[in-house]
């Protein structure tokens, strides 16, 4: 664990009585190195650690503890209050059916969430779900989501002729017509600087009105998420976070920036390609994966 | 950042960030600065030059690489692995290999060999249209090595001078899943014992640092030759090329700018180098 690196640099420090900025300035410099190769962005690193820093300082020491160690728990403490409390609640609509846009980049996993997110409402909550293929553009993606429905077991709406938005609003006027509990919207991935693409998600979304908008993410995504992520914000009012591929050996430091520019919880993890491969999010356990 | 000669500790701060937010890691950077800042001291870089181009220049100095785009076979097929990750780009970059070395008066053929995930033949088998090429696949769910072999004894029978075999996404720390491709390769070796040729290994230009395990693990198990870095027409830089390159010798072959068939370039360390500094 980080606190074996800090054991040599602050026995120096033995003979002080509080946290003082010179006494923890080795570790936080451990601790940026640690967090940096965990693939947390730089700009949040240094804002984590500005908080974590007037947090621990005039701290008493600990006694039978380390300044090194104390200041390693004052990080995961931060860390672990920065990921929120576990929230895996989605928004149920009062009436007509919920309904969940999945975006994100291309390769990120949406596709395969849309089905295992269709496979655990079905299962954890008896829910009646459509999935939506609306990625037009993807060879075969159509294809794939239909293959994925009939494992799970759900109906997959697609009609020939429309453009996404028309589909998608097309798609939950089926849905309440037939009774559907849930609509998952699974849409083409596409790059946070492409004009044209952002703008059709922003009007999937506004031809639809979704009850949860999910940004799909890869958990071994390294600085770039930051401005992807802070992209796909601003044009999509996100409500949620998938971080999938979390069953890969990424620190997963993504995860820490997400929460920081994003601000919105982390919903589920994806931890392996079959459909039950979705969990909830559990904070606690990921601080330590990511301090490593 | 714009032209300096002196370092100060504002352009040295300035200058991290840059490298840090290309991925280009923690303890390559500190190198790079170390380095950069010794250089200066020794007089290594010349009054009133642009530090910054010297940098650019030392950095472009470790990308480049005497090799070619494709270690073609001296006869005979020449057979090209495709592996990597899940949604790392592979389909996507066999079918745009595939269309270049048919622009360029090659005949390839491309393997469907993902027979796990739902619609993977299918994805290949529109590409291999569109780009006008041969494919050979197998059934889903069906023995991914014997697909691998058919395509070799295809190319072979046929005269395809070039087999693009595209593989299933595979996480590195899964066992199974990766002695599955060692048993690939031991197939296609039985077939023609000089190949593959070169096993590429996707990239996905938004991933960080572990893509370095990616590159070791991949290359430890079934010898990975040369690298593909896709999506740099995202924000993304893919600085960890320079860390595979330095630790494992790996070079960049390609790199996919987008999701067309036209969307794959070789690799060019000047424009990539220039790219991280942009
Ligand atoms: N191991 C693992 N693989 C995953 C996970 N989620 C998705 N995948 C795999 O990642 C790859 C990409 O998944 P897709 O669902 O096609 O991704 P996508 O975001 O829909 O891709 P585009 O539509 O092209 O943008 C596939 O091989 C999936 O099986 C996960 O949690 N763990
Ligand atoms: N923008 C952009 N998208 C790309 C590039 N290369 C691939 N993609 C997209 O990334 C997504 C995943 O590509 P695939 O070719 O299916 O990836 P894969 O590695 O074969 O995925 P699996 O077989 O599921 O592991 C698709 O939406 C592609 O269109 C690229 O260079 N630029
Ligand atoms: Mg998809
Ligand atoms: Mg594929």
């Amino acid at each position: 664990f980080i606190s074996e690196r800090f054991a040599s640099v602050f026995e120096r420090f033995r003979k002080q009585q509080n946290l003082t900025a010179d006494n923890i300035r080795e570790g936080l410099k451990e601790v940026r190195r640690a967090l940096l190769e965990a693939d947390v962005a730089v700009e949040v690193v240094r804002e984590f650690l500005q908080r974590v820093e007037s947090k621990a300082i005039g701290q008493q020491l600990i006694a039978g503890v380390t300044p090194a160690q104390q200041i390693v728990q004052v990080v995961h403490d931060e860390l672990i209050a920065l990921m929120g409390e576990p929230d895996s609640e989605l928004p149920w609509a009062s009436a007509g059916p919920t309904v969940i846009l999945l975006a994100g980049l291309q390769g990120s996993g949406k596709t395969t969430t849309a089905a295992k997110l269709a496979h655990l409402l079905q299962r954890q909550h008896q829910k009646r779900v459509l999935l939506v293929a609306a990625d037009l553009q993807r060879p075969a993606a159509i294809e794939q989501l239909k293959t994925l429905g009939q494992q799970v077991g759900c109906p997959v709406f697609h009609r020939e002729g429309l453009r996404p938005p028309e589909l998608c609003a097309q798609a939950v006027a089926a849905a309440r017509q037939g009774g559907q509990d849930v609509v998952i919207l699974d849409t083409a991935g596409r790059l946070h600087v492409d004009e044209a693409l952002m703008s059709e998600v922003a009007e999937v979304h506004a031809r639809t009105q979704p009850h949860a908008t999910l940004l799909v993410v890869d958990a071994m995504t390294g600085q770039d998420a930051v401005n992807s992520s802070k992209a796909f914000h601003q044009r999509l009012p996100l409500t949620g976070v998938i971080v999938t591929k979390l069953d890969g050996d990424a620190r997963g430091g993504v995860i820490v920036s997400l929460r920081h520019v994003v601000g919105r919880p982390i919903k589920f993890v994806g931890v392996s390609e079959k459909l039950d491969g979705l969990q909830p999010f559990h904070p606690d356990r990921y601080a330590r994966r990511i301090l490593g | 950042i714009g032209a300096r000669r002196t370092i100060d500790a504002a352009f040295l701060r300035e200058l991290e960030d840059t490298l840090l937010a290309a991925d280009i890691g923690v303890a390559k950077t500190e190198e790079i600065l170390a380095d950069l800042q010794r250089r200066y001291r020794a007089g290594e870089v010349a009054e009133g030059e642009d530090l910054l181009r010297f940098l650019k220049a030392s950095l472009r100095a470790e990308l480049a690489a005497e090799e070619q785009e494709l270690r073609f076979a001296a006869q005979g097929p020449t057979v090209v692995l495709v592996v990597g990750v899940n949604g790392a780009g592979k389909t996507t970059t066999v079918a745009k290999l595939a269309h270049r070395l048919r622009a360029i008066g090659r005949r390839p053929l491309v393997a469907a060999a993902d027979t796990y995930r739902a619609a993977a033949i299918e994805q290949l088998s529109v590409w291999a249209q569109r780009a006008r090429v041969e494919i050979v696949k197998g059934e889903p769910g069906g023995d991914a090595a014997a697909v691998a072999y058919d395509a070799v004894a295809a190319a072979q029978a046929r005269g395809c001078d070039t087999v693009l075999i595209d593989t299933a996404g595979r996480l590195h720390n899964k066992e199974h899943l990766m002695r599955e491709l060692e048993k690939m390769r031991r197939v296609i070796q039985k077939r023609l014992p000089e190949a593959p040729h070169d096993v590429l290994l996707v990239l996905d230009a938004t991933a960080g640092q572990n893509a370095v395990q990616q590159a070791k693990v991949f290359k430890e198990i079934i010898g990975v030759t040369g690298l593909v870095i896709t999506k740099l027409d995202g924000t993304a830089k893919g600085g960890v090329a320079i860390t595979v390159k330095r630790e494992l010798g790996l070079t960049v072959r390609y790199i996919g700018v987008g999701e067309g068939l036209d969307d794959l370039q070789p690799f060019d360390p000047d424009a990539f180098v220039e790219a991280i500094f942009a």
